[in-house]
């Protein structure tokens, strides 16, 4: 639930 | 989303494509690195079990769920279908060496010392690495088919491209993970040498063969 842990990328 | 990430994306689409094709249509696993697309699949495995806890766009779960689905058929048609085709002989890296130090690199180099951190920083050093055997084979083998020059073409230009889109991401949006750039970067220079191979020879009609 940690928006700055989420990776975006592939 | 920016136009290198797209690139880069869809590069890394091509080559899995290319790959699958060529297995497909030739009915043969020749010059193929297993050990490599275990590596891969061990890569997807651990990076997209975010796909369990977090959802980001349609276009991120399906492009997950592609790349996991293709590099396990990809690992059935070496290991399983087209056995008899397997070059096991010259595909001799010995990935413990790739995968213990880069585990080791995951525990003490990281975001956060948290569970999922760790296995997405993992994911991301073995990346970095994990075509080496494949790169091995061909050294010893001494020679690529010009479809699998092709395949690795694309599969290297597509951490080229996420450098641009880091760069990108960097100035437009401030950006900026060291983690993954240290280790695009390195996954790029190891494709340096092969670059330069398929420009100076496959792009004119050559296939690759490596002086004995």
């Amino acid at each position: 639930t940690d928006d700055e842990n989420q990776h975006d990328e592939l | 989303m920016n136009i290198f990430r797209l690139c880069g994306d869809m590069s890394h689409l091509a080559a899995i494509i290319i790959l699958l094709l060529k297995m497909w249509k030739t009915r043969s696993v020749a010059g193929i690195s297993g050990k490599s697309q275990i590596l891969f699949a061990t890569v997807f495995t651990a990076r997209y079990l975010d796909l369990f806890t977090s959802f980001i766009s349609i276009y991120n779960t399906c492009m997950k769920v592609f790349f996991i689905g293709t590099v396990y058929f990809t690992i059935y048609l070496i290991y399983m279908k087209f056995k008899a085709t397997y070059d096991s002989n010259h595909d001799s890296f010995r990935v413990e060496f790739l995968i213990v130090p880069v585990g080791g690199l995951a525990f003490l180099v990281n975001h956060e010392f948290a569970p999922l951190e760790i296995i997405w920083t993992f994911s991301i050093y073995l990346e970095s690495v994990a075509i080496l055997p494949q790169l091995f084979m061909i050294s010893k083998t001494g020679e690529a088919e010009t479809i699998t020059s092709h395949y690795l073409f694309a599969l290297g230009s597509y951490r080229a491209l996420y450098l641009c889109n880091w760069i990108y991401r960097y100035y437009a949006e401030g950006f900026f993970d060291l983690i993954a750039v240290v280790a695009g970067v390195v996954q790029t220079i190891l494709y340096c040498d092969f670059f330069y191979l398929y420009i100076t020879k496959v792009m004119k009609g050559k296939k690759i063969s490596l002086p004995a």
